[in-house]
């Protein structure tokens, strides 16, 4: 199938939170978001990616308003599963290139990717589905990422307000 | 918007390869995902956690019969860029919730990851969006993790193969 990219999302009620080196063994995920659910925050990106030496990082991101109240969960759950830290921004944003066949994407990923890196823009984290390739980046970047984006996909000038997509 | 969760999907063509501790500076991702794009890889799922001191993580997943070609293209670019290592694994696969209105899914998450708990299976990678949250767990865990999500979720017995869906 041919990836197709049909807008560009942003979302700028975003902070991200990452707990560090916690144990890689079963139940800790479940904890975590657990907790997070419990207390009905509102989980966006979840992103865990390949554990090293038997511990992981698993990072998320929420609303800004979350922020407080998640941190003070996360430092419970840290203390309670022993992971070595907590930490967290609010200066981030989160900017996608919205699409149908992205699975098949490395090319889509690869030209979005390189879009930001051309005007010196930095990947925080990345998530990718098959109608989606999310980054997020700094917050103070995101008028200049939506702006090449655009122009590198060859698109209008509008993008989707992420709530939308 | 409810969280509804309407199938499980499974993938088994799936291995992962992670390139670790790449300089966390603008353009890294897009050589990575640029040379195994200009190799015609497709790539599945991208994960890149948040960056620890001027260094991150890549993995990504790709079809077992492109793994061998693409730790070619992987080892050039760790030498190329000064990462640490790259490492991968063909004995996985990805498991996945599909519904609508996951975005919201802290709820949803935490039940999936609760289930896959309940069965002993470590959840290796996780990677989410409105309509899917995926984890890559053991490839032999699959058929026990289908099972488990069925009957959490209270769904019938069949399973999408995911690249149906
Ligand atoms: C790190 C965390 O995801 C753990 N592997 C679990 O299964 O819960
Ligand atoms: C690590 C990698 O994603 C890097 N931050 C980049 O922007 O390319």
């Amino acid at each position: 199938e041919e990836a197709l990219v049909t807008g560009i999302a942003e979302d700028i009620d975003q902070a991200k939170i990452t707990i560090l080196d916690v144990p890689d063994r079963p139940g800790i995920a479940a904890k975590v978001f657990g907790e997070l659910a419990r207390e009905s925050i509102n989980v966006d990106m979840i992103i865990q990616s390949a554990p090293i030496r038997d511990k992981n990082d698993i990072s998320f991101t929420i609303a800004k308003s979350d922020l407080e109240k998640s941190l003070k969960i996360m430092n419970k759950v840290k203390e309670e599963v022993g992971a070595k830290d907590v930490i967290s921004d609010k200066n981030v944003a989160k900017v996608s290139v919205v699409g149908v066949g992205m699975r098949t994407h490395s090319g889509v990923a690869a030209k979005m990717f390189s879009a930001l890196a051309s005007k010196d823009i930095n990947i925080e984290m990345i998530s990718t589905s098959e109608i989606k390739i999310s980054c997020i980046i700094k917050k103070d970047k995101m008028e200049e990422a939506v702006k090449i984006l655009h122009d590198t996909f060859e698109l209008g000038k509008t993008s989707y307000k992420d709530k939308d997509v």
